[in-house]
């Protein structure tokens, strides 16, 4: 777009990383000491061991967890509450509804953060280890082997795939950081009545994304890889929400008692919603 | 336990 200027796309990578800095729950250098840590073969045993919906719920809470910091990350990002988030709850829901059944139709404000866990996987790029295929998990090093238990290995290597992939990149952390607000702004906002708003932020932010991958010397294409890199998050992602309810309609009293509410707002649409605030 | 709601309208929550 000609109407942006260089200090705006500037100003705007320059939120976007400082953004990304602040939330990302573990720095790079503290992950890359810890890359010798991986789990002992009896401790893969033990993850291997573990019934199926305790290894669930454990995924469940990590993945929580790291979206926390993925949701504060989109907070900070210029625009994005401005878009819809705050002003359209207060003004959609609450009059309307009243607060309590508000928070029960999550829907209104979870299509906004549908990508956080494509945002998750893009982030787990800075705890992956390509040279010995592990991730950093609940305290070490864990290669594809500890998730057995879950019983979706496909899931498992195509996340380990994609993990692999984006290292070979070697995005530097602001690249990683514009990357991610990118990819959150390619979240699904079918009911947002300000569309263009978010296109154009969304357009805004890939301008920014281009102007650091330009300013770090970074070869032709790379914006068009990244860009093709969407698509497989979304697969990712909805590989997931598969495994998911199929692991549901197996064990549905395990998901509504034991899983993070913030879990199945984000992941279940047609889960009951957390409970009403008082 | 956070709901979505709470984390988008509490002020602050996860920060390094």
């Amino acid at each position: 777009s000609p109407t942006v200027s260089m200090a705006e796309l500037e100003h705007l990578a320059q939120n976007i990383s400082k953004s990304h800095m602040e939330t990302c729950q573990y720095l790079r250098e503290e992950l890359q000491q810890m890359t010798w840590q991986a789990f002992l073969q009896e401790e893969v045993e033990s993850y291997q061991s573990k019934p199926r919906e305790v290894m669930w719920q454990l995924c469940a809470i990590k993945i929580t967890e790291a979206i926390q910091y993925v949701v504060e990350f989109a907070k900070r990002i210029d625009g994005f509450m401005e878009l819809s988030l705050r002003g359209d709850v207060t003004q959609r829901g609450a009059p309307r509804f009243g607060w309590g059944s508000l928070v029960c139709s999550g829907a209104l404000y979870q299509d906004d953060l549908s990508s956080s866990l494509e945002v998750v996987f893009v982030r787990m790029c800075r705890a992956f280890d390509p040279q010995n295929n592990t991730v950093y998990f609940d305290g070490k090093y864990a290669g594809p082997d500890v998730f057995k238990s879950l019983g979706c290995d496909d899931l498992i290597s195509s996340v380990f795939d994609f993990g692999k992939n984006l290292c070979s990149m070697h995005l530097s952390e602001d690249e990683i950081a514009l990357f991610s607000a990118f990819v959150l702004m390619s979240a699904d906002r079918s009911w947002l009545q300000e569309k263009l708003k978010v296109e154009k932020l969304q357009q805004k932010i890939q301008l920014a994304l281009q102007h650091v991958l330009q300013k770090n010397h970074r070869e032709d294409g790379i914006l068009t890889k990244l860009i093709c890199k969407v698509s497989t998050l979304r697969a990712l992602c909805n590989r997931h929400t598969e495994k998911l309810s199929a692991f549901r309609s197996l064990y549905p009293d395990i998901v509504r008692a034991h899983f993070p509410p913030l879990y199945k707002e984000l992941f279940g649409s047609d889960f009951e919603q957390a409970m009403p605030i008082e | 336990k956070v709901t979505l709601l709470q984390l988008l309208l509490d002020h602050k929550n996860n920060e390094r």
